[in-house]
């Protein structure tokens, strides 16, 4: 009999042992955990793995402790700008957006250029376009407002650098 | 950055992956997330692949592909191809980060070179296994 699997990640790096308490440890876990169940019940119930993955993806995105969707971290301009690709290995079908702003939800514009255009990977305004064509959500930039990536985002300024998330003692000038 | 794989009970494979991208970056830079191949890929009857880290690096090794194609034209399984990817062509060009992948027989594979990664996976109705450090 064919075996169901999910796996997640959130992010890698330099994770620092020292700036993690064990209740913060419990969240991410906790978040982590929470979003392998949404992907496992979809499998369980038989539906797809293309449709787990786009949900689970989802569920993170919405979390803000992850930076993606509403957790994104802040560009150099102050802005949020955001990367998502999703593929479906039955189909070969894939679709993906860069660099876009305020959509709610990547994944499921990237998931809307796979099904709904000829392409493959949209950027920018003109998908932001696509995506309001498509009627995706989008929010207001005080919807991606979060206090520690405003503070990480003003170190980083004050150092001119560019910093991956979770690596907080490198740095890429 | 986040991101999911997954095989269904018909076999099938999907990956999914998103990102906020890198603190003060500028000139609209991109990293590997959405370019297929790079930062996510799925195949049909080899493995999903989903990457977070160091995107630059991620994508002059096309990452996901990689994996995909060591599995297919070399014959190594899904283990083997992660580790050789993650822990010594990316290591070697100084790449720092890890993937997530599947195959098809729900093998499940979290790699990483970096201190830690954010993860978690589930293989049928077994427990849920989550970490964020090395085991």
């Amino acid at each position: 009999m064919q075996k169901i699997a999910i796996a997640v990640h959130g992010g890698a790096g330099t994770i620092l042992r020292s700036a993690m308490s064990p209740e913060k440890e419990r969240h991410y876990l906790n978040a982590l955990e929470s979003a392998v169940k949404v992907g496992h019940h979809i499998l369980a119930s038989g539906r797809t793995a293309l449709e787990a993955v786009i949900k689970t993806v989802q569920y993170l995105e919405d979390e803000p402790i992850f930076n993606a969707g509403k957790g994104s971290v802040f560009t150099h301009e102050g802005h949020h700008e955001m990367d998502a690709a999703v593929m479906c290995g039955q189909t070969l079908t894939a679709g993906a957006v860069a660099g876009v702003r305020q959509v709610r939800n990547p994944i499921l514009l990237a998931d809307e250029v796979r099904m709904q255009s000829e392409h493959v990977l949209l950027s920018g305004a003109g998908a932001e376009e696509f995506g309001r064509e498509r009627g995706l959500i989008f929010e207001p930039d005080s919807y991606f407002y979060d206090e520690y990536r405003y503070q990480q985002w003003l170190e980083a300024q004050r150092t001119d650098t560019v910093t991956l998330d979770h690596t907080e003692d490198r740095k890429f000038g | 950055t986040v991101g999911a794989v997954a095989v269904d009970v018909s076999g099938n494979l999907a990956a999914a992956t998103s990102t906020g991208g890198m603190t003060n970056k500028k000139y609209n830079r991109i990293g590997d997330s959405p370019i297929i191949g790079a930062g996510t890929y799925a195949a049909n009857h080899t493995c999903a692949v989903s990457c977070t880290g160091h995107g630059e690096y991620f994508m002059r090794a096309v990452v996901a592909y990689d994996v995909a194609c060591l599995m297919e034209y070399k014959g190594v399984n899904l283990q083997q191809a992660c580790d050789y990817v993650v822990k010594d062509k990316l290591v070697k060009q100084g790449g720092e980060g890890g993937l997530i992948a599947v195959d098809q027989a729900a093998n499940i594979i979290l790699s990483f070179n970096s201190e830690g990664m954010y993860r978690a996976s589930r293989l049928n109705n077994e427990s849920i296994y989550s970490r964020i450090y090395k085991d």
